[in-house]
C-alpha cells in the first residue's frame, strides 16, 4: 500500500545541500503494523512527511494507495491527506485557539461531516485516548503527554486507511503508552488500518510485526516477523 | 538543597479550579540524581516549573538553595533562575530566529559573559550532546531529537548548581539517550551538580539513586537506593 523507490531528499542550508534521505527503498503492505526506527537525525520524520504528502522530494517514486504522491499538485495532496492519511506529528501541531475537542472535530469538518457529528466523533476519540474529561481544554491547558494524545485522537478521528505516527508515545509514561498501543492494535485488527510508526518505544516495537531501521538517510536493516 | 512543604497549586479553567498539585512534600539533597516519575498529567511539569521559579503556587513553601522561592518578586526570580538553575523544557522552548549555537550562547550572555566566550561555551556544549556540526542550524532545520539536545545544552551551558530537566530524552533513540545520560552522570560526578529529572525513560531511571513518583498531584512513592 506504500511503495518507496529510490527516494532521495536534500535540505538546503543556504547554498549547502544536506542529504536527509539517500536512495530509500521500502514497501509497506496493506494492514501492516510497521515500526520505523533509527537514531535521532536518521531521517524518520522526513520519510513520514514525504509519504504523507507533506513534503516534496528530489528524486525517486512514492506510491501510496495506488497514487503517485510526488507528481501531485498541492490541491491533490490536500485531498489525498484528507481522505487517506491520519498523521500524528512529532511536535503535535495542535491549533492553540481551539479546544482539544475542536482540534479533533476540525478534521471531521474538513471531510464534510456536520458540526454535531464531528463533535461527537471527537468526544469518542478523546475518550479512547483517556482524555474524556478534558475536551474543553485548550492545548496550553494540557500536559505534554495530554497534548500528544489529542494529536493521536485527531489522526484517528477520520478513520484513515493509513496512520503515519511520528513518535506518538514519546511523552507518555509506560502505562499510558501501553494503553495507546493497545488502542492502535485494536484499530489494526478491527478495521485493517495500516500503521507506519516512527518510534524508539519498546512497547511500540513489541506490538509491531515489521521493523525498518534508518541510518543517515538510508535503510540499514529490515526485520519481518513473518519471515523465517 | 530543594525543600518542598505542603505545596498546592490549582489551575483555573474559567471559574472551575483544577488541583494540579495537592500538598506535595519532598526533599532533594545536594548532589542528588533524582527522577520524578508519574503518569501523564500527574503534575511533574507543574512541580518542576514551580521549583524552577517559573510558575507561582497557591499554598506551601519552596526553598531552593536557601532561597524562599514563592516569596520572590519577578526580578528576584529571574536572577535566581539565571544564577542557580538550568532548565530543560518539555517543549524545548528554543528561540526560532536564533541558531542552535546562539540559543545556547544566549544564556551565557545573560550571565554577563562576552559574545566570544559565550559562543565558545555554546560550541563546547553542543559538541557534548552530539550536535557539534549543527550549531549554525536554526531550530526548524533540526530533527525533534536534535532540538531536544539543543535545549539540554542550553540548560548545562551556565554550569548551574541545579538542573531541572522535563523529559530530556523523550524524543531520543536509545543510543543517543544513553550518551546523554552518561553526560549528565559525568556532570553529577565531576561538578556535584544536583539533578531533578522528570522522565519515564528506563535509562534515566537506572542512572538515578532516588525516585519520587507523583499521582494526581501528590507523592505516592519514594525510593532511595541509599536506604535499606
Ligand atoms: N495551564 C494549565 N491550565 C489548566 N490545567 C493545566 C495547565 N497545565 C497543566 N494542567 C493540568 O494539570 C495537570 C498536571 O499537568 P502537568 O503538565 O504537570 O503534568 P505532567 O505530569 O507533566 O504530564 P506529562 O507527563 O503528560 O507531561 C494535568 O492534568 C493538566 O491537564
Ligand atoms: N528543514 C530542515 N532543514 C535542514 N535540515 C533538516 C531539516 N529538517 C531536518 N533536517 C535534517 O535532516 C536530518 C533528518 O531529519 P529528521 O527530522 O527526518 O530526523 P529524525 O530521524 O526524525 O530524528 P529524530 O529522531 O531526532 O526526530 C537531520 O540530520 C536533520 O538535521
Ligand atoms: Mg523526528
Ligand atoms: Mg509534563
Amino acid at each position: 500500500i506504500i511503495s518507496v523507490r529510490d527516494l532521495s531528499k536534500c535540505y538546503w542550508i543556504g547554498k549547502v545541500p544536506f542529504p536527509a534521505l539517500n536512495r530509500v527503498n521500502l514497501e509497506i503492505y496493506d494492514n501492516d503494523f510497521t515500526v520505523l526506527a533509527g537514531r535521532s537525525g536518521s531521517g524518520k520524520s522526513t520519510l513520514l512527511n514525504i509519504v504523507g504528502a507533506l513534503e516534496s522530494a528530489d528524486t525517486g517514486e512514492v506510491v501510496v494507495d495506488n497514487q503517485n504522491i510526488l507528481q501531485m499538485s498541492a490541491d491533490q495532496r490536500t485531498q489525498f491527506r484528507l481522505q487517506t492519511i491520519g498523521f500524528v506529528f512529532q511536535a503535535y501541531n495542535l491549533i492553540q485557539v481551539l479546544t482539544a475537542q475542536e482540534n479533533v472535530a476540525y478534521v471531521c469538518r474538513l471531510q464534510g461531516k456536520s458540526k454535531l457529528e464531528s463533535l461527537e466523533i471527537a468526544a469518542h476519540w478523546l475518550d479512547a485516548v483517556g482524555l474524556g474529561e478534558l475536551g474543553s481544554r485548550r492545548p496550553n491547558q494540557l500536559s505534554g503527554g495530554q497534548q500528544q494524545r489529542v494529536a493521536v485522537a485527531r489522526a484517528l478521528a477520520t478513520n484513515p486507511k493509513i496512520v503515519l505516527a511520528d513518535e506518538p508515545t514519546a511523552n507518555l509514561d509506560t502505562v499510558t503508552a501501553q494503553k495507546l498501543v493497545c488502542l492502535l492494535q485494536k484499530l489494526h485488527d478491527d478495521f485493517n488500518t495500516t500503521f507506519l510508526i516512527s518510534s524508539h518505544d519498546p512497547d511500540v516495537k513489541n506490538a509491531s510485526s515489521r521493523l525498518i531501521k534508518l541510518s543517515d538517510g538510508h535503510v540499514i536493516k529490515r526485520w519481518d516477523e513473518a519471515l523465517p
